[in-house]
């Protein structure tokens, strides 16, 4: 059977399905000061999947207030940089206005992974830490 | 803010692939 770290270079979805191969994406995004560009795509994932779930209204709400100060609010952020202000501040009106829907930060999470999918990922993939693993 | 920061942990968490 194709070795899991084969599997990791197929795309970012084989790497990101996998625990070993996230953990190490995530070690080489945090020596290049970047891992806030992971932890928020996952964020993202678990908001829809907490969202899915039904169930406690004020609890999705926090989350999403969470969320949003963590990594949309400060303009310098990392995450923030990478996302189009037009997308930003549809995040702040949905939760100012307390208006929280399973997708509302689908399109965000969408522009992140376009970031890692174009840059971070295939510098990983040329990483020594990745090739060392290998 | 502590809180805030467990909830946002226990989402990250719920996300991340199990082991196989």
């Amino acid at each position: 059977p194709t070795p899991p770290y084969l599997k990791w270079a197929e795309s970012l979805h084989s790497l990101l399905d996998d625990q070993d191969g996230t953990h190490l994406f995530r070690t080489f995004l945090k020596q290049e000061d970047c891992a806030d560009l992971l932890d928020f795509w996952f964020a993202c994932s678990g908001f829809r999947k907490l969202e899915a779930s039904g169930g406690n209204e004020e609890k999705k709400l926090k989350l999403a207030k969470a969320i949003y100060r963590k990594y949309i609010l400060d303009n310098n952020s990392i995450v923030s940089r990478q996302i189009k202000a037009a997308t930003k501040s549809f995040i702040r009106d949905c939760v100012v206005r307390v208006h929280i829907e399973p997708a509302m930060l689908d399109q965000a999470q969408t522009e992140i992974q376009a970031m890692l999918e174009e840059n971070t990922y295939p510098v990983f993939l040329k990483s020594d830490l990745y090739l060392e693993y290998t | 803010i502590d809180s805030e920061d467990d909830l946002l942990q226990e989402c990250i968490s719920s996300a991340m692939p199990k082991k196989k």
